[in-house]
């Protein structure tokens, strides 16, 4: 479908991809997180974009979350906030970056 | 207005009242600092609400809060979920309680 192109494309061309919500605090917080990292990020705003529901079941498809935020590095799933921060805590989200750095 | 007397009723009959959305992990996570005292309360879930956007409003008006979670004890504003665990920190929700305890 048209929407799992749209999604793909953000996940593809994007180092850090943040799938959010502009009311959510949760949401807020992951991009802080990544802020505070110095570490750039694109953000797609689902309340404000429009299939935002629709684009929303296309991630579920994709990612079996069914919750906002969802984060993607080099293209890799990392997945809801909890998991960011945890994977942040072990290092992955500086070692992902970091790999791909050398081409 | 209608909607205004029945916040305020809301606010009224209960010891603990919660202006809450089922969709927002953070209400979820204050009414589980509830829970985990023990503490019964009472919420209302705006998006699952008929005329919730109308209420939330309606409640800031009444509070000046523009988010959710909004909590109430013993008819007094405690605030949102940061101005509620730190009211939980520094005791004071446990001496609401307390003071109306002794009818
Ligand atoms: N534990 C999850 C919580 C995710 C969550 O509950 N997200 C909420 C917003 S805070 C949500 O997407 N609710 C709407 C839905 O589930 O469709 C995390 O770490 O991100
Ligand atoms: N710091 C606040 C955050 C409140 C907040 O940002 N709430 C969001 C949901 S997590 C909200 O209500 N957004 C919709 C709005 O502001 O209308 C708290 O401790 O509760
Ligand atoms: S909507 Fe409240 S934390 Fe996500």
């Amino acid at each position: 479908k048209d929407l799992q192109f749209k999604i793909q494309a953000y996940i593809d061309k994007n180092t850090v991809m943040i799938f959010s919500n502009t009311a959510c605090s949760l949401s807020a917080k992951v991009k802080e997180l990544f802020k505070s990292m110095s570490i750039p990020y694109c953000s797609l705003e689902l309340d404000q974009t429009e299939d935002g529901q629709k684009l929303q079941d296309v991630l579920y498809e994709l990612t079996m979350e069914t919750s906002v935020p969802i984060v993607f590095v080099q293209q890799k799933q990392i997945g809801d906030y909890d998991k960011t921060l945890k994977a942040h805590k072990e290092g992955k989200i500086q070692k992902l970056l970091e790999t791909k750095g050398h081409d």
